[in-house]
C-alpha cells in the first residue's frame, strides 16, 4: 500500500508545471524515504530529478517499493480540478495498475478522487557522477528566470561566464549582441534576494536557451535558484522545495564544433 | 558554430 498526503494541492500543481514541458511522461518510484523522479527530455539533452522526502508529507505510507508510470498531461488534467488550498492524496495498492488521486477541500465538505491509469515505461536510470564544481552561483529565481526569457529574443545560446567577480550572461545572433553581469551582492537584508558566487575557478559554458527557460517553470517553487558549473560537464540548475524536497535540471553544454 | 552535446554522453546507465 501506498499512501502519500500533501497539506496543499498547489505544491503538487508546481512541481508538475516545473517538469511538464520537459516531459510527457515519467516514473515515480517511491519507497519508504520518498519519491524519486529521474527522467530525460525527448531529445537527451536535459535531465530531470525530482527528490521528495517522506518526512515532507502531512502522511506518507509506502510498504513496498513501487515505480508509478504515469502520463503527466493525464495528471496536469487532474490536478486542474484542484483547488490551491485542498488536501491532496496519493493512493495505490501494492503492483496496481491505477493510482487514486483525492482532493479534500479545507473543510471537508467537498472530497473528490481520481482514478489514473499507470504506465510501463522503460526506464533507463542513469549515474550522476559526484562532481567537484569550479563554480556555484546561488541567484533569486526570479531574476534568472528574466535573464533566460530577455536573452532567448537574441540567439538560441546563451554563454554563462563566471568568475570571482560575478557571472555574465551573453547572447549573440542577428540583432547584435545582449551582455548581463551580475555581481555578488554586498550585505542584502532579505536573503532571498542575494547573488552568491562560490568559485574555484574560472568557467565559461555554452547552454540552449529554451532547456534553461523550461528549467525556470520551477520559479514558483523557490525563491532562490543554484548553477553548478564545471567546464565540459552538465549544467545543474536546482530549486529547492521547501520543507519537502528538490527538483534538479541537468543540461548537456554544446560545444565547438 | 557550437553544437549541442547530449546528457547520456555523461551520465552512465546504471
Amino acid at each position: 500500500m501506498f499512501e502519500a498526503r500533501l497539506g496543499q494541492a498547489t505544491i503538487l500543481k508546481k512541481i508538475l508545471d516545473a517538469i511538464k514541458d520537459l516531459l510527457n511522461e515519467a516514473t515515480f518510484d517511491c519507497s519508504d524515504s520518498g519519491i524519486q523522479l529521474q527522467a530525460m527530455d525527448n531529445s537527451h539533452v536535459s535531465l530531470v530529478s525530482l527528490t521528495l522526502r517522506s518526512d515532507g508529507f502531512d502522511k506518507f505510507r509506502c510498504d513496498r517499493n513501487l515505480s508509478m508510470g504515469m502520463n503527466l498531461g493525464s495528471m496536469a488534467k487532474i490536478l486542474k480540478c484542484a483547488n490551491n488550498e485542498d488536501n491532496v492524496t496519493m493512493k495505490a495498492q501494492d503492483n496496481a495498475d491505477t493510482v487514486t488521486i483525492m482532493f479534500e477541500s479545507a473543510n471537508q465538505e467537498k472530497v473528490s478522487d481520481y482514478e489514473m491509469k499507470l504506465m510501463n515505461l522503460d526506464q533507463e536510470h542513469l549515474g550522476i557522477p559526484e562532481t567537484d564544481f569550479s563554480c556555484v552561483v546561488r541567484m533569486p529565481a526570479m531574476e534568472f528566470a528574466r535573464i533566460c526569457r530577455d536573452l532567448a529574443q537574441f540567439s538560441e545560446s546563451v554563454v554563462i561566464c563566471c568568475t570571482k567577480e560575478g557571472v555574465k550572461f551573453s547572447a549573440s545572433g542577428d540583432v547584435g549582441t545582449a551582455n548581463i553581469k551580475l555581481a555578488q551582492t554586498g550585505s542584502v537584508d532579505k536573503e532571498e534576494e542575494a547573488v552568491i558566487i562560490e568559485m574555484q575557478e574560472p568557467v565559461t559554458l555554452t547552454f540552449a536557451c529554451r532547456y534553461l527557460n523550461a528549467f525556470t517553470k520551477a520559479t514558483p517553487l523557490s525563491t532562490q535558484v543554484q548553477l553548478s558549473m564545471c567546464a565540459d560537464v552538465p549544467l545543474v540548475v536546482e530549486y529547492a522545495i521547501k520543507d519537502l524536497g528538490h527538483i534538479r535540471y541537468y543540461l548537456a553544454p554544446k560545444i565547438e564544433d | 558554430k557550437s553544437k549541442q552535446t547530449s546528457i547520456s554522453s555523461f551520465f552512465k546507465k546504471e
